[in-house]
């Protein structure tokens, strides 16, 4: 399964 | 963090130490459009805003700080200190074309339906079109100071690292995010154009001049 993605880029 | 995104950030912190550099060493935003500029400004604070009440990194938050402060800044050069140097009568982008479709799309995509994720979602949609009006007048004029160009490449290389940042975070953190994986497809498919005269022309040392 694919992680949920997370704001952390820019 | 790897070495594409670390790039891809790097180059976006030079694109805009090189428009800085632009606008004090000729003394003019000649060339700059203020819209899009006031776009990426509406992108770094609808994003941004995590900055208060969420802690990624200190190398996230100072970027986070850096890029608010410095767009704001901009704004402030091109709309007080330098504002005889700006042409608003070739700066004709309507960006309500931009706002609009941008709001509806964030409305439709996004991860939850909050206030601060529906404003992320926005600031994505938004900042794939926000060199619109730049890339509009520059059609429009037909050419650019090589410096400007510099610019545009470093935000457009900015861009184009970002993709194998992400290709690389699926395979090694299972990672996708789907609405900043197509808007930046798209984002960076704008440039396209830009890069091949820029790589056929300026890095040859011609001016930046497009065919009539």
């Amino acid at each position: 399964p694919l992680a949920e993605p997370k704001h952390d880029e820019l | 963090m790897n070495l594409f995104r670390l790039f891809g950030d790097l180059s976006h912190l030079a694109s805009i130490f090189i428009l800085l550099q632009k606008i004090q060493s000729t003394r003019s935003c000649r060339g700059i459009s203020f819209k899009t500029q006031a776009l990426y400004a509406t992108v770094f604070i609808t994003r941004y805003l995590d900055l208060f009440y969420e802690w990624v990194s200190l190398y996230n938050f100072t970027m986070k700080v850096f890029f608010i402060a410095s767009s704001c800044y901009i704004l402030y050069l091109m709309k007080y200190k330098y504002r005889p140097t700006h042409d608003p009568s070739i700066d004709t982008f309507r960006v309500e074309y931009l706002l609009g479709p941008c709001v509806v799309l964030a409305l439709l995509f996004h991860y939850k339906f909050s206030i601060p994720e529906l404003l992320w979602s926005f600031s994505i949609f938004l900042e794939a079109v926000a060199i619109l009006p730049q890339l509009f007048m520059l059609q429009r004029t037909g050419e650019a100071e090589t410096i400007t160009t510099h610019y545009l490449a470093a935000l457009g290389a900015y861009r184009a690292l970002y993709i194998p940042n992400w290709i690389y975070r699926y395979f090694t953190e299972d990672m996708v995010d789907p609405i900043a994986v197509t808007a930046g497809l798209v984002q960076t498919a704008l440039y396209l154009d830009f890069f091949y005269v820029y790589f056929t022309k300026v890095l040859q040392g011609q001016k930046f001049e497009l065919p009539a």
